[in-house]
């Protein structure tokens, strides 16, 4: 009944006992504290019949069915390892869904290690599937995300800064490209997701920021490629399994840039590991 | 005798915006997957050529691309082994290495000889089941490593125990 809570100098994570998901995330030395809830999702993919549009989403074209997400599992599995190096949390949503969290002893970041895939479609719907951070802050429908891993651009819920939107598209028309860092902030608090991969993320309710990992769809979208996005491969004939890591921190406005920078630079270029059997002398 | 022009030409190609944005047809993905294969494996000699000068080693290294799956045939297998971390930041490193192994406990140590905290956890049910048949490792060897900026730094690590029970999970 107790929750799980991994920690290190710099961070605390609990774990709701009950559903396995996060609950709060610490920044321990500068004394702040949010709700965080993460989960995940998927959007049912447009097979082009709709009253408003005839687009299906393809490999061109994000466009889900409707607003409406489906949640893979309201609950995980968890287990807890804790050790002098790293501390982490394994979550098991589904055969097809699962992650771990990590935190090292020296790391200012929370590790999160997805893997998701293959993306069942025997239902004969096609799946974007999404991860979704579900925090305190209060974002007041603003949210940034780099538009090219340099410069981080302000995005508002329904908004365009140079022209009067129509939104037509209340979940793909809010998606932007994140390159290397999206973050979310009020006046105390920001956190920031740092990807190893460039993504679509978005922030459709106040205080929210997800992001697309993975999408599997049965349809064209006939914008040229001419086949639907349903990878395969030799190992996985059945569909593609993908595994990624976003790193969380959670600092003041102000100071938050000193943390995610570095943090950036370091999934960016990543050192090389080489070995070699025996003792080198 | 190595090179990098393979995988220059090979990231030429990926610039196209379809490979960019993954637009493309799912046999052109291959093609570009392989191209970019093929490139790594030509600046792999490359690399490991710059080290033995560097390091004054001449022994084989080995590249193991599939660590984000727990698979490495060296680690899993080897009682001894090397690992050398070359830093591309310019400031420095510190980096959490995870290493598909067999045994349950190892002794690592830095370039100087001096014992490195490290931890060997069970590689997690989720792991196990992307890779499939194509890793055996039991468990995972967990280390912080260091590396100067635009440098790099040697660790060695060795089997102290074989197959004893993993720790059991907390929940």
């Amino acid at each position: 009944g107790a929750p799980i809570v991994i920690q290190n100098k710099y961070l605390q994570a609990t774990f709701d006992p009950d559903t396995g998901l996060l609950s709060s995330l610490s920044n321990l030395e500068t004394k702040q504290t949010i709700k965080l809830t993460q989960n995940f999702y998927w959007y049912n993919a447009s097979d082009g019949i709709n009253k408003d549009s005839h687009q299906p989403s393809g490999a061109y074209i994000f466009r889900p069915n409707s607003s409406t997400l489906s949640t893979v599992s309201r609950t995980a599995k968890a287990e807890n390892f804790q050790t002098s190096v790293v501390q982490e949390v394994r979550q098991w949503f589904a055969p097809w869904v699962s992650q771990v969290v990590r935190l090292y002893a020296d790391s200012k970041a929370l590790e999160l290690e997805w893997t998701v895939g293959p993306v069942p479609v025997s239902d004969g719907q096609g799946k974007e599937v999404i991860t979704r951070l579900d925090t305190s802050i209060k974002t007041a429908e603003f949210f940034y995300t780099d538009s090219n891993g340099r410069e981080v651009l302000q995005r508002k819920k329904d908004f365009r800064p140079t022209w009067q939107l129509k939104q037509t598209e209340p979940i793909a028309g809010n998606y932007y490209p994140i390159n290397s860092r999206a973050f979310i902030k009020d006046d105390k608090d920001q956190l920031t997701v740092v990807t190893d991969r460039s993504q679509g993320g978005s922030s459709i309710q106040n205080g929210s920021l997800e992001i697309m990992l993975h999408r599997r769809l049965l349809y064209d979208d006939y914008r040229g490629v001419g086949e639907p996005l349903d990878e395969a491969s030799e190992i996985f004939p059945e569909g593609l399994v993908v595994r990624g890591r976003l790193l969380l921190s959670l600092e003041r406005p102000a100071s938050a840039a000193d943390t995610h920078r570095p943090l950036a630079q370091e999934v960016v270029f990543q050192p090389l590991l080489t070995f070699t059997d025996g003792d080198l002398k | 005798k190595g090179d990098s022009q393979t995988l220059r030409k090979a990231m030429a190609v990926a610039q196209h915006h379809d490979a960019v944005s993954g637009t493309e047809k799912q046999h052109v993905a291959n093609d570009y997957a392989r191209r970019l294969a093929n490139g790594w494996q030509h600046c792999q000699v490359l690399v490991s050529n710059s080290l033995a000068s560097l390091s004054g080693s001449a022994a084989k290294r080995i590249y193991c691309d599939h660590l984000n799956i727990s698979v490495c045939p060296l680690t899993e297998s080897s009682r001894q082994f090397s690992v050398s971390v070359y830093n591309p930041l310019a400031q420095p490193l510190t980096w959490p290495v995870r290493l598909p192994v067999n045994g349950t406990a190892y002794r690592v140590t830095d370039a100087e000889g001096k014992p490195v905290d490290s931890q060997v956890l069970p590689v997690s049910r989720a792991t196990q089941e992307v890779r499939r048949n194509r890793g055996f490792a039991l468990n995972e060897l967990v280390f912080q490593v260091r590396a100067p900026p635009l440098g790099y730094s040697t660790y060695a690590a060795s089997l102290i125990q074989d197959r004893p029970p993993p720790p059991p999970p907390r929940h």
